[in-house]
């Protein structure tokens, strides 16, 4: 049974670039999945860039120190593809009865497919938005589950005019992603215009009913002195029956010195 | 008083949204930006229990009571800001991010803004061109007292008054930046440290998005009333 939570799934990635990977999201989570840091594979940064990745392993200068930059391919000379990556990982979750398991992207730049023990998904366009996959149906029955994300640079990455400027040719500027990547007047050009898994992979377990995105708001009254918490929240059921609940919110505060609350 | 339990039916298969009845406090204690006294925080713990199941999910965040009110002074054109009730004198900083190649961690964050803090500053601007900034950077605000000026991914340069001028409607997709904005609204607004969203830097976004994001910024009529109730008192 697993436990009810967030797991953070942060270690054990690897990476290739998808041009020197012959085979399909399919075969690498079932019947081919590799083996270890071996070429064309690397250990990865998850969560990171592909610049990231590739400083990891020294495959690129450092682009912070002196011209190295100069040194790195950018985007608009490779194509997209060059920058194109697979991110690797295996993990271990088996669930008893009524868990429900959620994969979770709190955010990628700047779209991906998503491979489990052979399921594809796709996770659409956008740098800021978080991605959730209801994935309790096709985790393995062994508990050990393979996990393959390709990762697509923006749609618009640009190109940089010889004499750089704010934004570079703006071509950023027409996908939802951060516009810097193309350099300005205080920075040079990021390579890969920061693709990849730039933000938290995990696992959410949960029972038959999830809570989501809660809000919390205060209100006050009498300068101050009366206050009062809202609190809404959003809850799932995605068991096949009806669930009777025990909601419960409870408000603790953090304690002066060394008063413990028994 | 500060714990409410409540009894809910669910349908299979459900989607539903909850209010909790307010919880009541009496004299909270409030947070405070840098400066001006404690970033005192509250811990907001959610659970579900189901009938058969037992714990099924559970959430919790950090909370600060406080009211942050900002408008514009007709005589300098300038954004005042008011904390508790008391005018702040903003001293700010811009706010680009971490790392270039995105490694974000939070060691990293802390030293960051604790540094800023250290400094005095008591608010951080996170820049259009640069990320909606993540969690943790907002934990460590809410610690440490900054309020954050957060942006939208708009910037003059790149969105109708850059040289050349390009993208005068900005992004191709306006759902997808809608879309985008909103999940980007969930995941930070229950950061006390969050003081004011901002349409992006040195350029209005276009209309169609500006509308929409005032529109789901805007203060939720309940709250308007209580705020004028409240007056009324």
């Amino acid at each position: 049974m697993a436990v009810i939570g967030k797991t953070r799934l942060d270690s054990g990635w690897l990476a290739a670039r998808s041009t020197e990977v012959n085979l399909t999201g399919v075969q690498l989570t079932t019947t081919h999945p590799p083996t270890g840091p071996s070429s064309p594979w690397m250990q990865a940064a998850v969560p990171g860039t592909v610049l990231g990745t590739l400083l990891k392993n020294n495959l690129v200068p450092d682009p912070f120190y002196g011209l190295e930059n100069e040194a790195i391919i950018d985007i608009a000379d490779s194509g997209r593809e060059y920058y194109t990556f697979w991110f690797f990982t295996t993990f271990q979750c088996k669930l008893s009865g009524s868990e429900h398991v959620d994969l979770n992207f709190r955010a990628i730049n700047y779209s991906a497919e998503v491979y489990l023990n052979g399921h594809k998904n796709v996770l659409p366009k956008g740098m800021f938005r978080r991605h959730s996959l209801d994935v309790t149906d096709i985790l393995h029955p062994n508990g050990q589950n393979m996990l393959a994300v390709l990762v697509h640079p923006p749609d618009h990455p640009g190109k940089i005019p010889p004499e750089g400027g704010q934004g570079g040719d703006h071509e950023i500027g027409k996908d939802v992603a951060a516009q810097y990547v193309e350099g300005w007047d205080w920075m040079a050009p990021i390579r890969d215009r920061n693709t990849g898994i730039w933000d938290e992979v995990s696992l959410s377990v949960t029972g038959p009913v999830k809570i989501s995105d809660p809000h919390l708001v205060s209100s006050f009254f009498d300068n101050y002195k009366r206050a009062y918490l809202h609190t809404t929240t959003e809850l799932e059921n995605r068991s096949a029956w009806v669930a009777e609940c025990l909601l419960n919110i409870q408000v603790t505060t953090e304690l002066e010195g060394r008063i413990c609350l028994v | 008083e500060h714990l409410h339990t409540q009894n809910l039916s669910i349908p299979p298969g459900a989607h539903v949204q909850y209010t909790f009845p307010p919880l009541f406090f009496y004299k909270p204690n409030l947070w405070w930006p840098n400066g001006m006294g404690k970033q005192s925080l509250y811990n907001v713990e959610i659970t579900v229990e189901v009938k058969g199941f037992g714990e099924s999910d559970s959430w919790s965040h950090l909370f600060g009571f406080r009211k942050i009110e900002s408008y514009i002074d007709n005589a300098t054109g300038g954004r005042l800001f008011k904390v508790n009730g008391h005018p702040v004198f903003i001293r700010g900083g811009n706010w680009i991010l971490s790392d270039g190649l995105l490694r974000l961690s939070k060691k990293r964050y802390k030293t960051d803004i604790k540094f800023h803090a250290d400094m005095n500053f008591n608010m951080l601007r996170c820049w259009g061109g640069g990320i909606a900034e993540r969690p943790e950077f907002y934990h460590y605000c809410d610690i440490y007292g900054l309020l954050v000026w957060q942006e939208f991914w708009i910037t003059g340069d790149c969105d109708g008054r850059g040289i050349p001028v390009s993208n005068p409607n900005g992004p191709l997709d306006h759902d997808l930046f809608m879309l985008c904005s909103r999940d980007t609204i969930k995941l930070l607004r229950n950061h006390p440290s969050l003081a004011l969203w901002v349409g992006g830097n040195e350029q209005t976004p276009p209309d169609d998005i500006n509308t929409a994001l005032k529109n789901d910024l805007k203060l939720h009529p309940y709250f308007q009333s209580l705020s004028e109730t409240r007056n009324a008192l």
